[in-house]
């Protein structure tokens, strides 16, 4: 089973 | 004073299509060179990057920048009152907690508003970095949408393998496994209908076909779509929107645990 990753792991907030 | 209006309103129609299944709210950012909107889905998988260029509409005034937070569902019912020929004028004032849709038959003969209430939204607005990405491949977007969907018949995701000889889609699931391969094509007669790839390096990706489905609902859009891809990070898949503008979506990869 792969696991989903974030958005927010790759791109900072601003 | 915020004033757009859209000749080819069908476009607006197809844009809101193409995004309302996956966010069901977001801010529509105004300013004098046009709209934008960015969103993250409620899990903050993917994120849906979309921009409207000022010269695309006419005529567009926008006096100061503005924020309008909009429910994509709401919109979207209401834009379905529009005809397809019609055009489609969007208007807000600078104190109102309101947006009002004007459509507009070709001959002028029937013209019809819709005034909707307009939503305090709290943005987490991320900064997408310029990215050279290993692999870019273009293919026609309806061939894009054809594998996504007949590879979700199979399992939840897909790999997608891409080297200098082709690029390869695959699933696997309880019923067994399936693979597509695309062959660079450049040659063929309608450039429409060209698979295309750029590689500095090749790479290996897997995502959930969720995602990539909700975003082939933009393939009325363009006739082709852009897939950008860098091993270890997250996918954009880039629709143009006619001459004044594209939608890009976002989807974090999934990692083997």
């Amino acid at each position: 089973q792969d696991s989903q990753l974030r958005m927010t792991q790759f791109f900072p907030s601003e | 004073m915020f004033e757009a209006r859209l000749a080819q309103g069908t476009l607006l129609k197809k844009v809101l299509e193409a995004i309302k299944d996956l966010l069901n709210e977001a801010t529509w950012d105004c300013n004098e060179n046009g709209m934008s909107l960015q969103a993250m889905d409620s899990s903050h998988v993917s994120l849906v990057s979309l921009t409207l260029n000022a010269e695309g509409f006419e005529p567009y005034r926008c006096d100061r920048n503005c924020s309008l937070g909009i429910n994509l569902a709401s919109m979207s019912k209401i834009f379905k009152c529009a005809s397809n020929e019609d055009s489609i004028t969007i208007k807000a004032g600078d104190e109102g907690d309101t947006i009002t849709y004007v459509f507009e038959s070709p001959n002028g003969d029937k013209v019809s508003d819709y005034e909707m209430k307009l939503m305090d939204i709290e943005t987490d607005h991320l900064g997408i970095p310029d990215t050279t990405y290993s692999c870019v491949v273009k293919l026609p977007a309806a061939e894009f949408q054809r594998i996504c969907r007949d590879l979700s018949q199979i399992g939840e995701s897909v790999t997608i393998c891409c080297t200098k000889d082709g690029v390869r889609f695959s699933a696997s699931g309880d019923l067994g496994s399936g693979n597509i391969k695309l062959a660079q094509n450049a040659n063929v007669d309608k450039e429409d209908e060209a698979v295309t790839i750029e590689m500095q390096e090749a790479c290996t990706l897997t995502f959930a076909l969720r995602y990539l489905n909700f975003f082939c609902k933009a393939t009325p859009l363009s006739p082709q779509v852009t897939l950008s891809m860098s091993n270890e990070v997250p996918l954009v898949v880039e629709y143009k929107i006619g001459e004044m503008g594209h939608v890009r979506y976002y989807l974090a990869p999934k990692i083997e645990d």
